[in-house]
Formats: C-alpha cells, structure tokens, sequence
C-alpha cells in the first residue's frame, strides 16, 4: 500500500532537519502512480502532487513520526480537504422544493431517486416522484414501480412525453396536493448531446429546482471530468451523488468531479436497495482512493 | 501532429497525457511510451508523421490477431449467448442490437429476460423485443433467473431457433452471492444444452476506469468469459482499459455501442480503435 511505498522511499533519510526535495519527489511519482491507478484524471493529478509538494518542502521533520508516515500524512490530508467537509445537507427551499437528478446514462439516477424519496419520507417529507425520461424504454415503468416500492406518491403522466411539460405541471400539482419535495428523474444523457442538455436546461428553468444533483458513477475513469465540467458549465450542478461505491473500485472520479465542480458529496449508494443510500465520509472516501 | 517538425518531448508527453486520458492505465501507457522512445531512438526517428505511426503500431501490436474474429452463429443451433456485467452498462440495449442485427440477416432470434431482480427489468427487455420483432421467454418477477435461462433453451430447441440472448441482472463483481448466482445460470444452460453458452459477453460502460480490469478477472472466473462488448463510445471516453483486459486475459471485443437505439453497434475494428484512440 501507500504506506510501504513510502516508507521505501524514505528510509535512505536519517538525521535530516527537513524533508528533502529528492525524497519528496520520489515519494510523489508513487503518490502520482496511486491516484491514476485509482482513476484520479491525470490532471488533477498534476494539480494535487504540486500541491503536496508545496506543503512538503522544508517541512521540519518531526521526531514522532518517519518521514514516510509525514509524507502520507500530508496527502491524506490534503485529499481529504479537497473532497470536501463532513454532512452537508440538501437545500430544500421553495414550495414545493424541487430537486432535479442528472447524469450520464446508467449511472444511477433513477435508484438514486428512490433512495432519496425514501430518505425524505423518513425525515417527515412529502415527497413526489416524478418520471421525465420518456424515451429509455419502461423508464416510467421502472420509476413507477421505485415509487410504489418506496411508498412514495409517482406523478401519473397518461400520454404525456414532454418532459417539461411534465416536470412543470408536477411541481404545479405538487403544490395543491401538499407534497412539499419534488423528485424530478431524467433520462440519462450524452454531456455532448447538445439538444438534450438544452431540455435540461429549459426543465431547470421552469421549476426552478433548489438542488440539482450530478449522479456519477463512482467506477468511472478519466472521462469523469469532462461530463461533470460539462454538466456544471451547462447547468450549474449543486451537488454531487456517486453511486456504486459497494463495488470494489478506488474512486478517483470522486476527486476528478470534485475538482472540476466545486459543489459538495452529497450522498452515496451504497447498493441495490432503497435504504442503501449514505452520507459521504471524506475520510473514507480518502482512504479508498489512496488504496 | 505536423509532418517533418523534429519530435520534442512535448510530442512524448502528449503520447503519455492522450494514453492517460483514454483510460489505457499508467502501467501500460508507462510500457507504451518506453516502447515508442526506444524506437525513436534506434530508428533515429525525426519527422512527427513518422511517430505518429509508430505510436498506432505500438498500441495496435497490444491488440492480439484473433481478436478480429467476429461471432460465427453456424457453429451451434440454437447458438446461446449469456450477456453480463455490472449494473447499467448497456447489457439490455446491447442484447436488443444484437438481436436486431441478427433478425436482420435472416436469423430466428429468442430473448431470455433472466433479470428478474431489477424493477421493470422484464418489462424493458419486451419493449425492445417488440420493437425489434423478436420473441422472449420470461416469468415472474422475482422468480428463478437460472429457470427462465432453462426454459429459454428448451424454448429454443423445440422451436428450432438459430440465436438465443440471455439477459442478466447487472451485478457488482465483488458480490461473492450474486456472483454464484451467475455460475449456477451459467451451469443450467450447459446442462441443458451440452456446448452452451456458446458465447459469454461481458457488456463494459465505455467510461469506466481501471475497475474494469477487477471486472474482467471476476466474470471470467465466474462465467467463463469468451468476449467483450464496450458501450456508450458515442460519448467522449475511450475505453482504452480495454487494451489491459486484452493482454491480460486475451479477451476480444466483439462489439462496440455507439447510441442508445437498436442499430448503434459496430463489429470491433483494432485498426479502428486505435485511430480514435488519437483523434
Ligand atoms: N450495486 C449498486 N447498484 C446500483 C446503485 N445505484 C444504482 N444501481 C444499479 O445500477 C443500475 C442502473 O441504475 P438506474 O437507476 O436504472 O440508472 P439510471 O441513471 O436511471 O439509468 P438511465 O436512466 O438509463 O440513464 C441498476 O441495475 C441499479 O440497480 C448502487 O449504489 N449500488
Ligand atoms: N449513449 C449510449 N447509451 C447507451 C449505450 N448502451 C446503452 N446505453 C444506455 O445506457 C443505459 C443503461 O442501459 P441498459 O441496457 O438498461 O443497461 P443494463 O446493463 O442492462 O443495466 P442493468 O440491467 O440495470 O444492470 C440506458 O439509458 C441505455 O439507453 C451506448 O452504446 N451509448
Ligand atoms: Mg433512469
Ligand atoms: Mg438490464
């Protein structure tokens, strides 16, 4: 692991006041080498191993721990800050509050949507779920059956295949019928499909959501950064959600889309069920990336 | 790249940043582009044209020969092919283009929706069945995957049927249970039908990461992997873990998913492959 590299890197340093500039730059090739094997985007990489090394240099060698566990220190650290800070929460704000779930294809969204339905039912909300990708074949299906497993009211749309029809007459009715959280699912989407990436700017504009949530997932590799930047530039994400992080990949991509959109982890799935959704833990996430 | 400038190491570093960035690894970008500067030095190489296509035979070397090979239906009847891989790669869609394809070049075809795990799952795979014109075999929902993978084949054999798709659950590799699951499928198929599966794919999201390597190594075990197809390279990744899984577990590509409706796949071309790996 990490650790070890380290400790290989380092143990030719003895009796130095300060951690010297060959040893750091040794010990950042392995550190460079650990986060593009975990999928970290090579540029983001470049970014954080500069950003180590800053830190670094000239750092007086305390006597408490080896060189290699101050070096490791540094990097965990410095990852865990740029994940971001513990428990933020969703912004529910409006009446009712709109939260718009959007990705690429796959990665989650409509699972997520459940999750997140149950989630806010268990918290005293009301929430609506409501189907707006009509084109994956038994999407509508799909959700409405998420919903009824969940208990969570689904927003009936008859012939209905306009998507922003749909999501502006939901939040409408969401209104009269007191629900107070709209769940707004669509349908995966190309970053670089310029007509889709419209609807889902024109569906923002209509409702007006409090939170519009990227959901990646958490396996993917360097192309995390472009459909995140892409998303953010085009709509203006306010958080993140990773799903699949009951899999055994490193999750680079939760650095790659951090750095990229600077908006908070969310949530996490955590598997299959509608319970499997956590809070993002930096420090684990840390941890896992770093292997 | 332009022709006859002498090559710098900004032309090495844009080698090593554009294998990086399509996902090939740093292991085997670091073995390529070691590759590439020793021929650069043996062969005294100085026109940018010229690495350019030392860089495409390096990288298309990585592809074995007999990855060409595409799926010959001839050699069973009913030819039974096991779709797998992890959740939301394409598995669905990919069997529905499978299907239109071979409906398309005369072939009889039946579905088997052995998703009986995911919500609508069933209901999807009808939808495409449908639409393509195809018939599927399917029971309840929450019912015995491994039965509807039976009584599919049985379906198959009475009916005289040239192709048979089997759709799975998606499933995380690391899920020792469900990985079971699918090894107990994969046993009733062949003990329905001594031969089958005749091909097992694993569907690959085109955008995953290294991950995809663990994912190869665990479906191989599992269900005996015989091919590949990599999805949603319509967008802007480039699948390239897929050149480790080739040399690692000599696994070819079969196809590749280029869109979301029923006639987005392509027969894997390598040559191809590696000219958009540098576009
Ligand atoms: N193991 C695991 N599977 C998940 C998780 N989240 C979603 N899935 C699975 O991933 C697959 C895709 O989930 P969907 O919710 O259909 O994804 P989507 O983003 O709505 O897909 P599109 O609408 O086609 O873009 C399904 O098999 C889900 O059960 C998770 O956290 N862990
Ligand atoms: N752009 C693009 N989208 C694709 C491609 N293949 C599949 N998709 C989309 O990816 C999403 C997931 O496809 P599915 O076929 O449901 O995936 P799956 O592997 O069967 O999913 P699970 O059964 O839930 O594990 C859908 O929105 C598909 O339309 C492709 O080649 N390109
Ligand atoms: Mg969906
Ligand atoms: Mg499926």
């Amino acid at each position: 692991n990490l650790q070890d590299k380290m400790d290989r890197v380092f143990k030719t340093l003895r009796g130095e006041a300060s951690l010297n500039e060959w040893h750091i730059d040794n010990a950042l090739k392995e550190i460079r080498v650990a986060l593009l094997e975990a999928d970290v985007n090579f540029k983001v990489v470049k970014e954080f191993t500069t950003r180590v090394r800053e830190k670094a240099v000239g750092e007086n060698v305390l006597t408490a721990f080896s060189p290699a566990q101050q070096v490791t220190k540094i990097v965990r650290d410095e990852l865990q800050t740029l994940l971001g800070g513990n428990e933020v929460g969703l912004a529910l704000v409006g009446s009712p509050a709109v939260i718009m779930m959007a990705g690429l294809q796959g990665s989650g969204k409509t699972t997520t949507s459940g999750k997140l339905a149950l989630h806010l039912k268990n918290r005293g909300k009301r929430p609506l779920l409501v189907p707006c990708d009509v084109y994956r074949p038994a999407a509508i299906e799909q959700l409405r059956i998420v919903a009824s497993n969940v208990k969570v009211p689904f927003f009936e749309i008859g012939d209905n295949r306009d998507p922003i029809d749909i999501a502006r007459k939901a939040v409408a009715d969401a209104r009269t019928l007191l629900h107070d959280v709209v769940i707004l699912d669509t349908a995966g989407r190309l970053h670089i499909d310029d007509d889709l990436m419209k609807e889902l700017d024109t569906i923002k504009r209509e409702t007006r959501p409090s939170e519009i949530l990227f959901v990646a997932d958490s396996m993917t590799g360097q192309d995390a950064v472009k459909s995140a930047k892409e998303f953010d530039d085009r709509l203006g994400v306010t958080g993140i959600v990773l799903t699949k992080l009951d899999g055994d990949a490193r999750g680079g991509a939760a650095l790659s889309i951090k750095s990229v959109v600077n908006r908070p982890i969310k949530l996490v799935g955590i598997g299959e069920k509608y319970v499997d959704l956590d809070v993002f833990h930096p420090d684990r996430m840390a941890s896992r990336i770093l292997g | 790249m332009t022709p006859d400038l002498p090559i710098d190491k900004h032309a090495i570093d844009g080698l090593e940043e554009g294998l990086l960035g399509a996902d090939v690894g740093a292991e085997l970008t670091m073995s390529i582009v070691g590759r590439v500067e020793g021929r650069v030095r043996d062969e005294k190489i100085t026109s940018m044209d010229r690495l350019g296509q030392v860089i495409r035979d390096e990288t298309r070397a990585l592809i074995p020969e007999r990855q060409i090979a595409t799926i010959d239906l001839s050699r069973a009847r009913p030819f039974v092919i096991l779709v797998v891989g992890v959740n939301g790669t394409g598995k669905t869609t990919t069997i529905a283009k499978l299907a239109a394809r071979w409906k398309g070049e005369g072939k009889s075809v039946l579905l088997g929706a052995a998703d009986t795990f995911r919500a609508a799952a069933i209901e999807q795979l009808q939808m495409w069945a449908d639409r393509v014109g195809v018939p599927m075999v399917k029971h309840k929902a929450g019912s015995d995957p491994a039965a509807v993978a039976h009584d599919t084949i049985t379906a198959a054999k009475s009916r005289g049927t040239d192709v048979v798709l089997i759709d799975t659950a998606g499933r995380l590799h690391n899920k020792a249970h469900l990985m079971q699951e699918l090894s107990k499928v994969r046993r009733v198929i062949e003990k329905e039908l001594p031969g089958a599966p005749h091909e097992t794919l694993l569907v690959l999201d085109g955008t995953t990461g290294q991950n995809g390597v663990n994912q190869a190594e665990a479906f191989l075990e599992a269900a005996k992997l015989t091919g590949m197809v990599v999805t949603k390279l319509d967008g802007t990744a480039k699948g390239g873990v897929i050149l480790s899984i080739m040399r690692q577990f000599d696994i070819p590509v079969k196809f590749i998913g280029v869109g979301e409706g029923a006639d987005d796949l392509i027969p894997f071309d390598p040559q191809a492959y590696v000219d958009t790996l540098f576009e």
